[in-house]
C-alpha cells in the first residue's frame, strides 16, 4: 500500500491513542511510537473493526477512523499501563 | 486482561433528560420517549427497572452537548464521535449520557447522514450498565455506529449482547429459559383458581415431564449448548455440557412465536449459514433468529424437499456441513447453499455405521462428534469416523442431564425416579445443576 501521507499518519496516531490502542501521547517527551508499536496497534485495530489485520495504515483503515462511533475507547487503559510497564 | 466489568448493585435506576438537543426536529417528547425505549431494551431482558425523574439526582442523567463539556471526552463537531456514556461505579458520572449536539439526530428518518438517536442510545445505555465495547459486528455494542437498527417498539438485541448483560446481572424472571414451569404466563393471567379448598391455588402442573426418566423428541446443539425438547418443556446445557438447572423450561416462554397449541415439537437444528435455529412440528417449520421466530412463518417443509409426514430428526454435519433429514428409514441429505436435497436422496443406508434404524434426534456437540438419540439411549460417531465409537449405546440421561445409572426397574420406583445424580456423579459432571433452586440462568460464552 502506498506510504500514508504525513497528515493521515498523525490521524492516524491521535485515533489510536484515542481510543486505546495506543499509549496517550505524553506531552512533555513527546513521546514518539516506535513503527512496530505503531504496527501492532494499527493490526489490533483492525481485527476490532472487522478488517484484515495488515498492521498498514491503508484506505479501510482511514476510512473506518472517520466512521462515526462512540467515544469510549476500545480497549481499556489498564491493556497500555501494563504494555509501558 | 479488560478490568472486571463495573455494574449497578441497585436494580431500580432513575434517569432524567437534562439538556435537549438545541437545533433538532425531534422535540421533547420524541427524545424522552426515545430515551425511555432505549433503556426498556435493556430492562426488557433483564432484572433492571428504569424510571424517569424530573430532579438532578438521577443515576443517569442524560444531556446533549457540544465540543468539551468538562469530561474527558470532548464532542468534534458533526461526525466523529457521536456520543459516550460512564460505566457504573461510585463516582458521580456514573451511568451519565451525552450525545454531541452537533450532530443531525433522527428518528425513523430515511436521511442516510443523519444519526438514529434510538440506536445510538441503546448502545451507549449499554455502558451506563457496564457493557464495554465488543468487535463483534453484529453486537449493538460494537463501537462504529452502522444506521438505524430498526424501530423502537421492536427492537430485539442480539444474542451475544443479551448474554453479555445476563453475566453481568442474571435474566429477568419473564425471559428465563428455567422459570418455575408452574409460574402464571404473564401475558395471559391464568384462570382464577377454584375457591381455595386448603389447596394450594396453583396446583402443580402434571405435565411436566421428568429428564431421568423420559425420552426425547428434539436434540439440537443451538450456539454450543444444547437443547433437549420434551413435550413443551426444554432442558438446556451450557457450552462445558453443564446443566442450566434440573427443572425444564417451557418452550413457549423463551422460544417466542411457537403456537401455544404446540404441545411438541419433531425435531430442532441451528442452521450452519446463518445461525438461525430451525423448529420442525409435522408438514411445518419455523425459523428463529436468536429465540424470536421470524416473520412468515410457518412454512412448509416442503420448502426443504421433504414430503409430507414431517422429520424424526435433523441435524447439520460438522464433517461436510451437509443438513441430514431422518423420517423412519429414510434420511435426505440437503445443501443449505444450494437450499436443494442432494440427488440420489431420500436413501436407506445413512452413512454411520451402527447408529439405530429410526431416531428421535440427531446433533453435533462442540467436540466434533455426531450423536444420535433413540429411545433414553444415545450413540456416538467421532469427528471424520462413519461408525459408532465403541461402547455405544450409552443412557443419555447419566452422560447428559446429571442422572444417576439407569436402574432396571428405577423407572417406576419412588427412589430411582428421579435418579438425581448426588456422590455418584461421574468425572467431569456436576453432582449440582448450578441452579438448584431451578432460577437463575448461567451461561458462560466461551
Amino acid at each position: 500500500a502506498p506510504a500514508p501521507r504525513a497528515e493521515d499518519l498523525s490521524l492516524g496516531v491521535e485515533w489510536l491513542s484515542r481510543f486505546g490502542y495506543l499509549p496517550p501521547a505524553d506531552p512533555t517527551t513527546g513521546q514518539l511510537q516506535t513503527q512496530e508499536e505503531l504496527s501492532k496497534a494499527i493490526a489490533a485495530m483492525q481485527r476490532f473493526g472487522g478488517l484484515e489485520a495488515t498492521g498498514i495504515l491503508d484506505e479501510a483503515t482511514l476510512a473506518l477512523m472517520k466512521t462515526p462511533r462512540c467515544s469510549l475507547p476500545d480497549l481499556p487503559a489498564v491493556i497500555l499501563s501494563r504494555r509501558r510497564r | 486482561q479488560a478490568p472486571a466489568p463495573t455494574r449497578w448493585s441497585k436494580r431500580n435506576l432513575s434517569w432524567r433528560v437534562r439538556t435537549f438537543p438545541r437545533d433538532s426536529p425531534l422535540g421533547r417528547d420524541t427524545v424522552r420517549a426515545l430515551m425511555h425505549y432505549a433503556l426498556k431494551v435493556w430492562s426488557d431482558i433483564t432484572p433492571l427497572n428504569f424510571h424517569e425523574v424530573a430532579g438532578s439526582a438521577a443515576d443517569i442523567q442524560i444531556d446533549f452537548s457540544k465540543a468539551d463539556h468538562n469530561d474527558r471526552y470532548p464532542f468534534d463537531g458533526p461526525g466523529g464521535t457521536v456520543a459516550h456514556a460512564f460505566f457504573p461505579g461510585d463516582h458521580h458520572t456514573a451511568g451519565d449520557t451525552h450525545f454531541d449536539d452537533d450532530e443531525a439526530w433522527t428518528f425513523r428518518s430515511a436521511d442516510a447522514h443523519g444519526m438514529d438517536l434510538f440506536t445510538v442510545a441503546v448502545h451507549e445505555f449499554g455502558h451506563a450498565i457496564g457493557l464495554s465495547h465488543v468487535a463483534a459486528t453484529r453486537s449493538i455494542m460494537q463501537p462504529y455506529y452502522q444506521g438505524p437498527v430498526g424501530d423502537p417498539l421492536r427492537y430485539g438485541l442480539p444474542y451475544e449482547d443479551r448474554v453479555r448483560i445476563w453475566q453481568l446481572y442474571g435474566v429477568r424472571e419473564s425471559v428465563s429459559p428455567t422459570a418455575q414451569p408452574d409460574t402464571p404466563e404473564p401475558e395471559e393471567p391464568p384462570a382464577l383458581p377454584e375457591p381455595p379448598d386448603n389447596r394450594s391455588s396453583t396446583p402443580p402442573r402434571k405435565d411436566v415431564p421428568h429428564r431421568c426418566s423420559t425420552h426425547f423428541d428434539a436434540v439440537a446443539q443451538i450456539r454450543g449448548e444444547a437443547f433437549f425438547f420434551k413435550g413443551k418443556y426444554f432442558w438446556r446445557l451450557t457450552r462445558d455440557r453443564h446443566l442450566v438447572s434440573l427443572q425444564p423450561a417451557q418452550v413457549h416462554r423463551f422460544w417466542r412465536g411457537l403456537p401455544l397449541h404446540l404441545d411438541s415439537v419433531d425435531a430442532v437444528y441451528e442452521r450452519t449459514s446463518d445461525h438461525k435455529i430451525v423448529f420442525f412440528k409435522g408438514d411445518r417449520y419455523w425459523v428463529f433468529k436468536d429465540n424470536t421466530v421470524e416473520e412468515g412463518y410457518p412454512r412448509p417443509i416442503s420448502d426443504f424437499g421433504l414430503p409430507p409426514g414431517g422429520v424424526d430428526a435433523a441435524f447439520s454435519w460438522a464433517h461436510n456441513d451437509k443438513t441430514y433429514f431422518f423420517k423412519d428409514q429414510l434420511y435426505w441429505r440437503y445443501d443449505e447453499h444450494t437450499r436443494r436435497v442432494d440427488p440420489g436422496h431420500p436413501a436407506r443406508s445413512p452413512p454411520w455405521r451402527g447408529i439405530p434404524s429410526t431416531l428421535d434426534d440427531a446433533m453435533r456437540w462442540s467436540d466434533g462428534a455426531a450423536y444420535f438419540f433413540r429411545g433414553q439411549e444415545y450413540w456416538k460417531v467421532l469427528d471424520s469416523e462413519l461408525e459408532v465409537a465403541p461402547g455405544y449405546p450409552q443412557p443419555t440421561a447419566r452422560d447428559w442431564l446429571v442422572c444417576r445409572e439407569p436402574q432396571a426397574n428405577s423407572a417406576g420406583s419412588g427412589a430411582g425416579v428421579d435418579g438425581e445424580a448426588g456422590a455418584h456423579a461421574r468425572p467431569g459432571q456436576h453432582d449440582r445443576s448450578r441452579s438448584e433452586d431451578g432460577y437463575e440462568v448461567c451461561s458462560c460464552t466461551s
